[in-house]
């Protein structure tokens, strides 16, 4: 994957999506 | 992000508790280099760490940091070393420090599909692929128009050779067509017992003195396979790259350019 692509927005939003994933919906963003 | 209390990272088995703290920090890489990068984001895990811990006394137990920058874990010497012996001890009142660096993300795309589709059309060659199948299936094409597009982003992004797989991650970028030159090549000439055995082409190209191009038999349509052998390092991945970009290039016309 290249994430260079993103950009720092949604750069941000994956990261928000991948830390709901992980530690679970309850992680306030 | 925040949260509070306990939760299946790292692992099922571990599981870590209390109050967590997420950031994510983008670089453009692209723009400031791998290592200006790394430095930048070194400076700001310990700027955030100290913010944490000392200006607003936020309580923090598990702080995870999140960058698209590359920490190459080279043996005492990568940023990844230099994070977990240097920086991180610095700051005893945080019990985990952890740092997603380009690769632990990557790997989480990996293992968590529903996110990494979300964002497929600017991450994932082979998401692109599948979904333009299914847009064939259902007849739907502004297909040309989708392929020059893809190829074209592949040919802007794939421009570089690879130093990166033989461990050089710096920011010095080599243009593929500055390492490549055409070699001489010629068919074995065969007995005439054997010579019923090899292909048309290859006979053909075994008259034709003028055909020495090395090139020219990898671009060959009338070959239908090709076999290359060789060592580790020995450019067998960038051969491959170098003529998916000449197909790239013949396809988006700018093979000139190439």
């Amino acid at each position: 994957y290249n994430l260079d692509v993103l950009g720092a927005q949604e750069f941000e939003r994956l990261c928000q999506s991948l830390v709901q994933q992980i530690i679970g919906p309850g992680a306030k963003v | 992000a925040t949260f509070h209390g306990k939760a299946p990272y790292p692992s099922k088995e571990e599981q870590w508790g209390g109050s967590w703290i997420f950031q994510a920090k983008f670089h453009d890489v692209q723009q400031i280099g791998p290592k200006k990068a790394r430095e930048a984001f070194a400076a700001e895990l310990k700027d955030e760490l100290s913010k944490i811990t000392e200006k607003y006394r936020h309580p923090c137990d598990n702080f995870i940091l999140m960058t698209n920058v590359s920490l190459t874990p080279v043996f005492q010497r990568g940023m990844k070393d230099r994070i977990d012996n240097e920086i991180i001890p610095k700051y005893p009142t945080i019990k985990h420090i952890h740092v997603w660096g380009a690769e632990e993300i990557c790997r989480f795309l990996d293992g968590y599909p529903m996110i990494r589709q979300t964002y497929a059309h600017l991450l994932v060659s082979g998401d692109i692929i599948a979904s333009l199948l299914r847009l064939i299936e259902r007849e739907e094409t502004e297909l040309d128009e989708l392929v020059k597009l893809y190829c074209q982003g592949c040919y802007d992004h794939e421009q570089y050779a690879a130093l990166d797989d033989a461990g050089d991650v710096e920011d010095e970028r080599v243009a593929l067509q500055r390492v490549f030159i055409d070699l001489d090549v010629k068919p074995p000439t065969l007995s005439k017992y054997l010579q019923v055995l090899v292909p048309e082409w290859m006979k053909q190209a075994a008259e034709d003195d003028e055909r020495t191009s090395a090139l020219s038999y990898l671009l060959d349509d009338s070959i239908q396979g090709l076999v290359l052998t060789g060592g580790p390092g020995d450019g067998k991945s960038t051969l491959g790259q170098y003529l998916a970009q000449i197909h790239r290039a013949r396809l988006i016309g700018r093979v000139n350019e190439l």
